[in-house]
Formats: structure tokens, C-alpha cells, sequence
């Protein structure tokens, strides 16, 4: 999983999923 | 407005008067809230988490700031490995710079409750990289787990496998 540009200069990459069931 | 409060949670009213600013909500209207809680993170809990809607979907957002965060050797004792300074991009009142560490270890913990029920979450990490970074390129990748404790139904298949992820 790479990280992405998230906007004014920070970057953010997906760490995992959950579901809240 | 009958409408638009559809759309909000259903605890809107008690996470805003947990705000760190006094969120004017009596003068707005349910609309008008929606949309100011989904363009403008709002922040609670002392100021150590943001509170944010998702527009499209009404569903809740929560970010933890740095100072929420579990850190190796981020306790503000060892400057020389992270440091602690205010950040004017930041939402938060300070950030986590890292200057150099030999083990780099970040752990994060919220309770479920805080999310909206019946929902798909993925988790994000967020961060700045300086153009002189070094240690995260694509030969030097970082674990990371989302795990969920404590479910009801013992279900402990509810979170993500680990994997790896690269910051550069």
C-alpha cells in the first residue's frame, strides 16, 4: 500500500479496514 | 430542518458540546450544521481528536492527533529522535516531527463507540514527508494492523490482516 497525496501538503496511506457491526 | 437532522448522528448534539471551540450550533440550522461538520473538522476531546462528517454520507470521521498517539520514545523526554513543535498546517495544536529513530513504532486507540454503527471504515495515516526523508523508500516498507477489541460477538475476523505500507 503506498501513500498518497491527501492535499495541502500531507500525505496518507490506508493501514487496514474494519467493519463496525 | 426535520430533514437534515435525519442526516446527522444520532449523538451530534453531545459530541458538539464536548467541542474544544463553542460550536454556535443554536444559531445554525440543521443544514447549516450538517455542512459545517462535514467542511470543518471539529475538535474534541480536549483537542486531541477531530470530529468531521463524511458530506456524501453523514457517516463520522475521527482523526487522533499525534499527542493521542502511543510513540516510541515520543514522550518528550528524547527530543533528539521526536519532537513536539506546533504546526500552523496542522489541525492539531502540535505534531510528532520524527528527526531519527532506530525503531519507529506508532500505536493508536479509540473507542468503536465514536463511529458511526454499520459502517465500513478504513483507517488512514497521515503525515509529512521532507524532501530530505530517508528510510522509507520502497525498499524499506512499515507494518500495519487495524485490529478491533472487545467485540460483543467475539468476532476477532472484524479487522484487517497486516500488511505492508510505504510512506515514500
Amino acid at each position: 500500500y503506498f501513500a498518497r497525496e491527501r492535499g495541502n501538503g500531507w500525505m496518507e496511506v490506508e493501514m487496514g479496514h474494519f467493519y463496525n457491526g | 430542518d426535520v430533514l437534515w437532522e435525519k442526516f446527522l448522528p444520532a449523538d451530534y448534539q453531545e459530541i458538539i458540546s464536548g467541542a474544544l471551540h463553542l460550536l454556535p450550533s443554536a444559531a445554525l440550522s440543521e443544514k447549516e450544521l450538517y455542512y459545517r461538520l462535514s467542511d470543518d473538522p471539529l475538535l474534541i476531546d480536549g483537542g486531541s481528536k477531530s470530529f468531521q462528517l463524511e458530506k456524501s454520507s453523514g457517516k463520522k470521521c475521527i482523526m487522533l492527533g499525534a499527542k493521542e498517539l502511543a510513540i516510541s520514545w515520543g514522550d518528550g523526554k528524547t527530543p533528539w529522535y521526536w519532537d513536539w513543535p506546533r504546526c500552523p498546517g496542522s489541525r492539531f495544536a502540535q505534531v510528532a516531527e520524527l528527526h531519527g529513530v532506530w525503531w519507529l513504532e506508532i500505536h493508536g486507540k479509540m473507542e468503536i463507540q465514536l463511529l458511526s454503527p454499520n459502517t465500513f471504515y478504513v483507517a488512514h495515516f497521515v503525515f509529512k514527508l521532507r524532501d530530505d526523508a530517508y528510510g522509507f523508500d520502497d525498499y524499506e516498507p512499515m507494518k500495519a494492523k487495524v485490529e478491533v477489541f472487545g467485540r460483543a460477538d467475539g468476532d476477532t475476523n472484524a479487522c484487517s490482516k497486516e500488511r505492508l505500507i510505504y510512506l515514500g
